[in-house]
């Protein structure tokens, strides 16, 4: 695993998460499910707690759009790049987002978007890049089954590093 | 003189550059093409080799390519 250069993290467990727009692709209780999954998987393993917020700005802000966004850093079209997050900090900082030229999806058809959304958090809490092909972290996109997904075990060393170990369990 | 589209190898080797600009920090130089191309390209080619466990051979293979095409997270793999 890896972690951003001076490590950076979020300096509490308690985070907030709001998203911002819905991709027309899946229903909004698909895109809210996907996502709400995608941040309890590294709740699991950590003692960070995530609460949903409807309005105002949230550590992690989550949004769709194509090519120019608004971040000085478009997307490409459909394939190449499907998403991207930023590392802890304030302002863009922890934001998630996904490319909407992308087709997302809540099965194995198109781009799996609880595990795009759960690659993307693991940036917005402070993981880099994975070189492990079977880590979540590892940069390239490869489907499993969400309803069986566990961890790998270098993403959760990656992210105990940052925060430690989930107290409730 | 009619400007031709570029051939397969040319599209490639664009398509590279910006792929080891935007996720290995690839930097755009005010040497001529060519001299980057023997020095920092090879560099970041085989950074990349590296990371994805390919063969390092610091150029433009098929399976270099083959991961370049593959759809990804746009976050760097190396840091800025």
């Amino acid at each position: 695993y890896s972690t951003f250069p001076n490590n950076p993290k979020w300096p509490t467990n308690k985070l907030t998460y709001r998203i911002e727009n819905y991709t027309p692709d899946m229903s909004v209780s698909e895109v809210d499910s996907a996502l709400q999954k995608a941040l309890q998987v590294w709740a699991q393993v950590t003692p960070l707690r995530f609460t949903r917020i409807y309005s105002g700005t949230a550590d992690i802000m989550i949004s769709f759009g194509a090519k120019a966004h608004g971040d000085y850093y478009p997307f490409d079209g459909p394939g190449g790049t499907l998403a991207h997050a930023f590392a802890p900090s304030v302002g863009i900082g922890g934001d998630a987002h996904f490319d909407e030229d992308e087709t997302f999806t809540s099965g194995s058809n198109g781009y799996n978007l609880f595990l795009v959304a759960a690659h993307e958090f693991g940036h917005a809490l402070g993981l880099s890049h994975s070189d492990d092909p079977g880590a979540l972290m590892f940069p390239i996109y490869s489907y499993t089954d969400p309803n069986s997904f566990s961890l790998p075990r270098d993403d959760v060393r990656g992210i105990q590093s940052l925060y430690g170990s989930n107290p409730d369990v | 003189v009619p400007i031709l589209p570029p051939n397969g190898r040319e599209q490639d080797e664009e398509m590279a550059e910006t792929y080891l600009k935007r996720f290995y920090n690839l930097t755009e130089e005010t040497e001529p093409t060519f001299r980057r191309s023997f020095g920092q390209m090879n560099m970041k080619l085989s950074e990349m080799q590296k990371f994805f466990g390919l063969k390092v051979t610091g150029t433009l293979d098929a399976d270099t390519l083959e991961v370049m095409k593959k759809p990804r997270c746009g976050v760097p793999d190396v840091a800025k």
